[in-house]
């Protein structure tokens, strides 16, 4: 409880910081391989022109997603965990210490693989974006209530899969829609672009 | 530190205790919805003849797991865990004291779906099992060492989707060697059946 508190008071702190620059931010949290790197590879294809992106990525170990991001123009900061499984407000708030925040324009954060443990801890982002895929059973969203309360958006990807695994997909969208009401969803294709403008829309990034 | 000591006293009291009854017992973890449940469906409905097997499922909500496989004709024990992100010896050792041991020939614990957290808790097993799809993409094994050590199969599931996705198999293979020489990787389908004989085969339960 005691780390709780700490984290949400740090996560206020960047909250405000960020503001101070104008700083648009958004949390994407998500199962493992769901598709959390595609999608930002696809934002920042079509927004690295417009916009200063600084894109934050979180895994326990490895630079595999940094490394595919980098490769759209962007600056990115891998961070590692080691054994923990979620990044939390210290983390960020050292890497926002030590960046010039005026070269930016919007943050996205990409959480560590996993639907349990970024439900701890919040980032000081203004959105939360969750990223569940059609690969992973429709019972996927009724089964992590929490973050999909957490969450401003929910995006089901990989939907050229559906009629290939016949994912009950009305299921996954009515799930989300019974544990948070307020959530966008949003239905995603990194392989077709479906959705992908659908979806930097409900950004508001203007 | 002081929390792993004592589980892990207590998963060698668990242990202990299915040795003095005969019962053999593994541990299935994985990434969610990587098809640890289809994987107990489909072992399940080849031994229940000839074995009486209690399976308990772990997930943070719902009954969904238990339900699936209680249909099987196998005892099943659904165990809720709230906010925590793995099952613990605790859990594990509350359920064994509360049932018929002579019951049983064998125990399948199906994990909560993450890849992280189940690392940090021995449940008293002889076996872990580790389950990932070929749909999380190729990094999955690489970005998760530690569960790859602490495990003695690995079975990649899903290989019905190979073609499809363009997945490199191989290097998901590789990578499991490469962290554990020792692992014995099982390609499988619960969608074809491939493998899953040859995954009987290796947990040895003549
Ligand atoms: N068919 C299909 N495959 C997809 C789609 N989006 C991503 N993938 C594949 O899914 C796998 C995982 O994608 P990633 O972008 O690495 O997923 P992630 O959520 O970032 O994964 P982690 O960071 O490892 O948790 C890769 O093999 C992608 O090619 C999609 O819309 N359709
Ligand atoms: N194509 C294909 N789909 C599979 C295979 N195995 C499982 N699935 C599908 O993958 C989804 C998830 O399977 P589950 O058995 O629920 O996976 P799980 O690992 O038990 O999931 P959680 O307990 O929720 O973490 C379901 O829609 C299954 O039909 C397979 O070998 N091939
Ligand atoms: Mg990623
Ligand atoms: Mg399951």
């Amino acid at each position: 409880k005691e780390v709780e508190k700490n984290n949400n008071t740090i996560a206020n702190l960047i909250n405000n910081k960020l503001h101070e620059h104008n700083i648009k931010s958004f949390d994407i949290v998500g199962a493992i391989g769901a598709g959390k790197t595609a999608i930002l590879e696809k934002i920042t294809d079509r927004l690295a022109q417009k916009f200063k992106i600084l894109v934050i990525c979180g895994d326990i170990t490895t630079r595999v997603d940094a490394d595919r991001i980098q490769k759209k123009n962007v600056d990115t900061i891998q961070i590692n965990t080691g054994r923990e499984c979620a990044l939390n407000a210290y983390y960020i708030n050292k890497v926002i210490n030590n960046i010039d925040l005026c070269k930016y324009n919007i943050i996205f954060i990409e959480n560590v693989g996993n639907l349990i443990c970024p439900a701890e801890f919040l980032l000081g982002m203004d959105k939360r974006i969750i990223v569940v895929s059609t690969t992973e059973g429709e019972w996927v969203v009724e089964k992590h209530p929490l973050l999909f309360k957490m969450s401003e958006i929910a995006i089901i990807n990989k939907i050229d899969l559906v009629e290939r695994l016949e994912t009950d997909l009305d299921k996954m969208v009515n799930d989300a829609k019974e544990i948070n009401p307020n959530i966008e969803v949003i239905l995603t294709s990194t392989k077709t672009d479906e959705g992908i403008e659908d979806l930097i829309k409900k950004l508001n990034l203007k």
